[in-house]
């Protein structure tokens, strides 16, 4: 099964 | 000050509709460049931003950086208000708490102003890397239009695969599954599918099919969109905007659990 990942995984807080 | 003047109200029009299915608020953030705006959707799985450059308006000025907050279905209604050729202002003064909307008809025989109230909106800024992708896909909006309505009557979720042979969207459901493929194909035949991969890599990659679905909603902005893609990053769909600027989407992949 594969699950959503989350945007903040990938992209920092600016 | 800021004041921006575009020829035809049919711009605005089409960047709120490919932007207010995904998000409720934003800060419109307005600067002597031009005009930026990214937001997440409320699940934080995607993002949009769009950007407009002022030099390339009809008109446009802006002394003072300023933020304006909007309720995007709220200005979707007012926009409704105006003709797609109206010639269309939007203005806010600074510290303002409204923004003014002009529309002038064709023949400017016909005026039209409306008021909409602005909101405080506090917004997560994502800083997004930039990135060298393994793989980038130019291919007709219409087409990839197509293939995500397609495939949403199959399954929830969308397998797409680049390599050198071409680009090709699988899903699979509870009642069966379908693929489409498209072959990379430098010739420009009518009737061909006119597709341009860039690819260094082989990229195979999971995304959810309603997101997708919201990104369609930008293709009357542009005849082509670009998919971009890496390994284990998010999905970069980008539509230009002529030479005005773009609206870009990025999406988050489903991952192995």
């Amino acid at each position: 099964a594969k699950k959503q990942a989350k945007l903040f995984s990938f992209f920092g807080k600016a | 000050m800021f004041e921006a003047t575009f020829n035809q109200a049919s711009i605005l029009k089409q960047v709120l509709e490919a932007t207010k299915d995904l998000v409720n608020d934003a800060n419109w953030d307005c600067s002597a460049e031009g005009i930026a705006l990214q937001a997440m959707d409320s699940s934080h799985v995607s993002l949009v931003s769009l950007s407009l450059r002022g030099d390339e308006l009809a008109s446009y000025r802006c002394e003072n950086q300023i933020s304006l907050g909007i309720n995007m279905n709220t200005m979707t209604k007012i926009l409704k208000c105006a003709e797609n050729n109206d010639r269309t202002i939007i203005r806010a003064d600074d510290d303002a708490d409204v923004m003014v909307f002009v529309f002038e008809s064709e023949g400017r025989d016909k005026t039209s102003k409306y008021e909409m109230k602005l909101m405080d909106i506090d917004s997560e800024h994502l800083g997004i890397p930039e990135q060298e992708y393994s793989a980038t896909v130019q291919m007709s909006s219409k087409e990839f239009s197509r293939i995500v309505r397609d495939l949403s009557t199959i399954g929830e979720n969308v397998e797409i695969t680049v390599d050198k042979e071409g680009i090709t969207f699988g899903a699979k459901g509870e009642s069966g599954s379908g693929t489409v493929s498209l072959k990379s194909n430098p010739s420009v035949d009518e009737g061909s599918s006119n597709i341009t991969i860039d690819l260094t890599d082989s990229v195979k990659l999971n995304f959810a099919l309603r997101y997708l679905t919201f990104f369609t909603k930008a293709a009357p902005l542009s005849d082509n969109v670009s998919l971009s893609l890496s390994a284990d990053v998010p999905l970069m769909v980008e539509y230009a905007i002529g030479d005005v600027g773009f609206i870009r989407y990025y999406l988050a992949p489903k991952i192995d659990d």
